[in-house]
């Protein structure tokens, strides 16, 4: 799943997520990737969000959206990328997530569980993209 | 903050050309935040990144492969979302079809595809060599792992087709009967 947040000159934002899914699912299946507030989210006026990982277990939980109001009430990128993952944790001590968070002055951080997760940035002047390690919680 | 312009997206390694398309995109005059999450989105479709994003990846129990996709505007709050596309490579340009040319946010299926399809979208078959082989194989294998649970015969250890078992939401075991077998099988 590539979740991708952009952040214009401008200042305006946008988020989008594409994906393929789980394999072996059950025809009809969805996951968390087109699902507003769960695969990403963004609103211009704080910051967006990627997601990655068990879809069935994450859009019940909408961590993209937490994550965003996380900024919203004045978390970092990378505690408001944590409290959503710890929410899910809470219930599902197994679940595999990946979740980027960036405000929207550029401002970034990570969290997961489950595995190592990893997330990529390139900005201002940087001449190649910079990709991140993030361990898992 | 490295400054602005920025892209930042999951996943490295194949991951990260996805990243330059979008950024180097934001750079030319004219280009918006949607055409660089839709350039970066595209840019990992068509290369299939590492085989979960696009065609020929995460094929179903039928061996098809359907792609889920969703774009969202950080000014308007507007998205626009494609889920369980079938037979079209381009799910984050359909999104944002549905996005600037409907008030729809989240279109599925089949008619998600006659949408694509009437916006000038090509339909083909999303199965590569590749996926074929590996469903072939898991099929060969007994099914396993799989997400069915409360059928019958047991997928624990038989294809289907499955029946559903009866089910006591009033028994104390029925929570537990709804928690998956063992460990996660897969992830999106």
């Amino acid at each position: 799943t590539i979740s991708m947040i952009a952040l214009h000159s401008s200042g305006a934002m946008a988020a989008g997520t594409s994906t393929n899914g789980a394999g072996r699912k059950v025809p009809g299946r969805v996951g968390d990737g087109p699902i507003t507030g769960s695969g990403s989210y963004v609103d211009g006026d704080v910051g967006g969000c990627g997601a990655t990982g068990d879809g069935d277990i994450m859009m019940r939980f909408l961590p993209c959206y937490q994550a965003v109001e996380n900024l919203r009430l004045g978390m970092t990128p990378k505690r408001a990328a944590e409290d959503a993952v710890r929410r899910m944790l809470r219930k599902y001590p197994e679940v595999a997530s990946g979740i980027v968070v960036v405000n929207n002055k550029g401002e970034h951080g990570g969290a997961g569980s489950g595995w190592t997760f990893t997330y990529a940035y390139r900005g201002g002047g940087m001449n190649a993209t910079t990709v991140v390690t993030v361990p898992p919680i | 903050s490295p400054g602005l312009p920025m892209v930042i997206n999951t996943w490295g390694g194949p991951f990260t050309a996805a990243t330059d398309e979008a950024y180097l995109s934001l750079l030319k005059p004219g280009t918006s935040a949607l055409d660089a999450v839709e350039i970066g989105c595209t840019t990992c479709e068509a290369n299939q990144c590492d085989g979960s994003v696009g065609y020929g990846g995460s094929p179903d129990e039928n061996c098809e492969t359907t792609l889920d996709a969703m774009i969202m505007d950080g000014t308007t709050m507007k998205s626009g979302a494609v889920a369980a596309l079938r037979r079209v490579k381009n799910a984050i340009s359909v999104a944002r079809h549905v996005l600037e040319h409907t008030t729809h946010t989240l279109l599925a299926g089949d008619l998600a595809t006659d949408f694509a399809v009437s916006n000038g979208f090509t339909a083909e078959n999303l199965t590569t060599e590749d996926s074929a082989a590996s469903c072939a194989e898991w099929r060969a294998g007994g099914c396993q792992p799989n997400y069915r649970i409360n059928v019958t015969p047991d997928p624990a250890g038989s294809c289907g087709p499955y029946r559903p078992l009866a089910l006591n939401s009033s028994s104390a075991e029925y929570a537990g009967r709804l928690v998956p077998r063992g460990p996660p099988i897969g992830h999106d």
